[in-house]
């Protein structure tokens, strides 16, 4: 099982849009996949139609406060319109997690505890992490957890500003925790050919990640496409609501190139 | 002097672009206005191509330790390109405020203390402050000192989503603290009007806020306008980096609304 996070502090750049999408894709390509929505916001999960956790099924607060109490964890997501997609929705109480966790033994590390205690390898073979603007906890947490890292960077001037800032967390984070993370990838996101402002953002994230052989570049470049944007408020992913769209075969692609990377691998 | 805080939860929506052009259109109208950037990315000193401080003119991070250890605070702004616009500007360091203040008294009225010490009613009209996404302690903080609030709301559906979440923040805070926050403004971003998704989302928006008297929808609307996401990447505000644009003559726009505002109060 890979786990790949989504992660930008700076906000808006399409990191819930990625993590919907990106995770659709793959289950549409026959891999099981789970979603987890780890942002109070909890758009990945309306994104889908998802609201808050029944009873039974948990959302991802409820399950680390389990982990933390040393309860057994009852593991039991919510399963989506995509056969192989399924979600452990988010919730706003995720926002008190910073003050209610940062006193405990390795905060840091909660989710990545978690994830081992509920052994997910033998039911999934991809798990996509959203998280939420920002560099806390929540954050923090999901780079500790991850086998890979997407960070999506819209084709714009002040989110190229906003990549050294979390590079230079991503190197904090390798040397202050036992992370395995593998690869970095950088998706580019909102890019309209038809400006120059997307290809001089473009050329410079080109030109900055030269000589860095930890970041790669993904091929796969996602379009400025309206239907991304109309899709969550009929909560569904981009390949259900407009198949034929741009967004969709961005998506598709991503996905593939997600999947050659792990055979590559 | 009036203190008019920008502020959603939702990354990527136009604060910083609001709080930078909305400073620099009051200043050009010939009103004293100084900008606070309280966003660890920077965004807003950035935009206007300041970087950090220098050793007499503190960042608002250093002002804050000042005030917490009570010492003499010694403020000297920053000026910028605009005459009557100066900044203080922000620093990578205010992310650690969530982990080093939260055991402080009273850590949401940080920035009051430090206003109220500061004494700037005869220096300044304005007092405009950009904060980062998120619910964090900057943002309370922001939201504790303003007179004023704008929410901007990009004219997309996640961004109207994350509305709600917004206004329970605030309620919660105007419980809380002794909040004098009179007016809160939604300020609707980025809208094309060839778009039908942009009037969907102006139309929900519009029936969500019916019956709700404390909520006031700015009659500016601010276009999308590719100017106003290139001319951080030349330090300047929209207004000198192409005043002929859409964008420009909208955030005059705003600054003219704001100040009727103001006199009708
Ligand atoms: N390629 C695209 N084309 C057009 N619109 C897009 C695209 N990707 C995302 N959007 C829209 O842009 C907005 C921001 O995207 P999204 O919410 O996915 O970003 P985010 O990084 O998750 O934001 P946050 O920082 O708040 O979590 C949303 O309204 C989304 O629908
Ligand atoms: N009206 C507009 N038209 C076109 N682009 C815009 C407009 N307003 C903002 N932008 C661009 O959209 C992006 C997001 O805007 P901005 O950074 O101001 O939002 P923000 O809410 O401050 O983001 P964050 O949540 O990261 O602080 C930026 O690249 C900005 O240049
Ligand atoms: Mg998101
Ligand atoms: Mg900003």
């Amino acid at each position: 099982m890979q786990i790949i996070t989504i992660a930008n502090q700076k906000g808006g750049v399409g990191k819930t849009t990625t993590a919907v999408n990106l995770a659709a894709s793959l289950a549409a390509s026959e891999y099981n996949t789970l979603l987890i929505d780890l942002d109070p916001q909890t758009n990945a999960s309306s994104s889908l139609n998802i609201t808050n956790s029944s009873e039974s099924q948990k959302n991802i607060y409820e399950l680390l406060i389990q982990c933390i109490q040393n309860e057994t964890i009852s593991f039991e997501p919510t399963t989506s319109m995509i056969d192989r997609l399924h979600v452990v929705p988010g919730t706003i109480d995720l926002a008190a997690v910073e003050s209610e966790f940062s006193e405990l033994d390795n905060p840091q590390m909660l989710l990545s505890k978690l994830l081992n205690k509920v052994k997910l390898d033998c039911n999934y073979d991809f798990l996509i992490i959203d998280t939420p603007p920002g560099i806390g906890l929540l954050t923090i947490n999901a780079l500790v957890a991850a086998d890979k890292l997407i960070i999506p960077v819209q084709s714009e001037y002040l989110a190229l500003e906003g990549l050294c800032l979390m590079l230079e967390t991503l190197d904090r984070i390798k040397e202050g925790f036992d992370s395995h993370l593998s690869n970095v990838y950088i998706l580019i996101t909102m890019y309209d050919s038809r400006l120059k402002l997307s290809k001089a953002v473009e050329k410079e994230l080109r030109e900055k990640i030269v000589g860095n052989s930890e970041l790669i570049i993904c091929n796969t470049v996602i379009p400025r496409n309206v239907r991304l944007a109309e899709a969550p408020s009929h909560g569904l992913p981009i390949m259900l609501f407009d198949p034929a769209s741009s967004g969709a075969s961005a998506y598709i692609e991503l996905a593939k190139e997600v999947l050659k990377n792990e055979e590559a691998n």
